[in-house]
C-alpha cells in the first residue's frame, strides 16, 4: 500500500492512498483503502493516510479518529496518531502504520511493525527517506 | 510552508532487503516526493500534491500498488484507491479494478467528476473510460516476484489444514 498526505500554500490538506490488496486473498475481501475514514482521511486541520492490515483500521475507523482528536479534542498530532496506529489497533490484535500532515505542518510517521517505506519534504526541498524502524524520523517539531 | 508526506507500505523487514531492492526503493521514494513536491512549489493544490506522488509509487514495481500490484488467490490483480480533499471534505474512491493503470486518478475522477464517492469493479472501469482514464491489459501488473509470492502462499494454503492460521500470517494491505 502507498500513500500521500499534503499541506499546501494555501494551508489546504489532501489525503490519498493506493493498494494492490493481499497476497492470496479471497471471497472479494477489501480493506481499508478505498474506505474513506478508515485508510484515508483529510479534514481542514488534519490529514492521514493508513497501511497494514486494514481491517482493524476499518473497525477503529482509524483515519477518521486520528483526525478528531486533533481537530475536536485538540490533542497534538503525533500523540493522536500514536494513540491510534500504536496503542488502540495492536490491543485489538492489528497492525501496521500511518502518515500524517496538521494544518500547522506537523507530521508524524507512527508503525509498529519492523519498518515502513516513508518519505517527507518541507521548505527546505530537501526530501528525506526511512525504511526501518531504527532510521530517526525527526517529526517531533515542524517541518522548517 | 507546504509540507508532503508519503508511505510506501509498513511491514518491511531489514533482514529481507538486498542492497539493490533498498536502493531501489530509496530512489522511487524519493523521486515522488520531489514530483509532488515541486506541484506544491508551484502553487497547485494539496490534492494535485497527493495525487503525483501516490502516481510515482504506483508506477514502480517494489510497492504494492499499481504496478506491483500483489495477486488475488484466483490470479487477479486487484487494485483499490481513495483520495479526500481536506478543504472541502471531497472523497473519491474505486475498488476491486482490474484494468486501471493508476488508481488514484480514477478515485480523483470520482470525487471530481461525478456525484459519488466509491465505485466498484467493472461499473468503477467504465466511469474510467467515459472520463478518460488509461486502462491497460491485466497483464500490465503482472511481475514475477509478486507471482512468486502468490506461488508461495499457494504451497502454503495446501500444507496448512487450519487456514486461518494461513490467513493471520499475510494479512497486509
Amino acid at each position: 500500500t502507498v500513500g500521500a498526505v499534503a499541506l499546501d500554500a494555501q494551508g489546504h490538506l489532501a489525503a490519498g492512498t493506493s493498494t494492490g490488496g493481499m497476497n492470496d486473498k479471497r471471497w472479494g475481501r477489501v480493506g481499508d483503502s478505498p474506505i474513506i475514514g478508515a485508510g484515508t482521511y483529510a479534514n481542514d486541520g488534519c490529514a492521514v493516510s493508513g497501511t497494514g492490515w486494514g481491517e482493524y483500521y476499518i473497525r477503529t475507523v482509524a483515519a477518521h479518529e486520528i483526525c478528531m482528536r486533533v481537530t475536536q479534542m485538540r490533542v497534538p498530532l503525533q500523540r493522536a496518531a500514536a494513540e491510534v496506529i500504536n496503542q488502540e489497533i495492536p490491543s485489538m490484535g492489528g497492525n501496521g502504520g500511518a502518515i500524517a500532515v496538521d494544518d500547522e505542518g506537523h507530521i508524524t510517521m507512527p508503525f509498529n511493525t519492523d519498518g515502513m517505506y516513508r518519505g517527507w519534504i518541507g521548505a527546505d526541498g530537501v526530501p528525506h527517506v526511512a525504511l526501518y524502524g531504527d532510521e530517526n524520523d525527526g517529526t517531533a517539531e515542524p517541518l522548517p | 510552508s507546504p509540507v508532503l508526506v508519503i508511505h510506501g507500505g509498513a511491514g518491511v523487514i531489514k533482514r529481507e532487503m538486498s542492497p539493490a531492492k533498498e536502493k531501489a526503493v530509496r530512489a522511487a521514494l524519493t523521486r515522488a516526493l520531489q514530483n509532488g513536491y515541486a506541484q506544491l512549489k508551484a502553487g497547485k493544490t494539496a490534492v494535485d500534491a497527493v495525487t503525483t506522488a501516490i502516481t510515482v509509487l504506483e508506477d514502480d514495481a517494489n510497492f504494492n500498488a499499481g504496478k506491483g500490484s500483489v495477486f488475488t488467490h484466483d490470479g487477479k490483480n486487484e487494485l483499490d484507491a481513495a483520495i479526500m480533499d481536506g478543504s472541502t471534505l471531497a472523497a473519491g474512491s474505486v475498488a476491486g479494478v482490474h484494468r486501471v493503470k493508476n488508481p488514484i486518478l480514477l478515485a480523483r475522477a470520482v470525487m471530481e467528476k461525478s456525484q459519488h464517492v466509491m465505485l466498484v469493479g467493472d461499473g468503477a472501469e467504465e466511469f474510467a473510460r467515459s472520463v478518460g482514464i488509461e486502462l491497460v491489459d491485466p497483464s500490465y501488473f503482472h511481475t514475477e516476484e509478486r507471482w512468486q509470492q502468490l506461488q508461495k502462499a499457494l504451497k502454503e494454503d495446501a500444507e496448512h489444514s487450519r487456514h486461518s492460521d494461513v490467513e493471520t500470517a499475510k494479512h497486509f494491505g
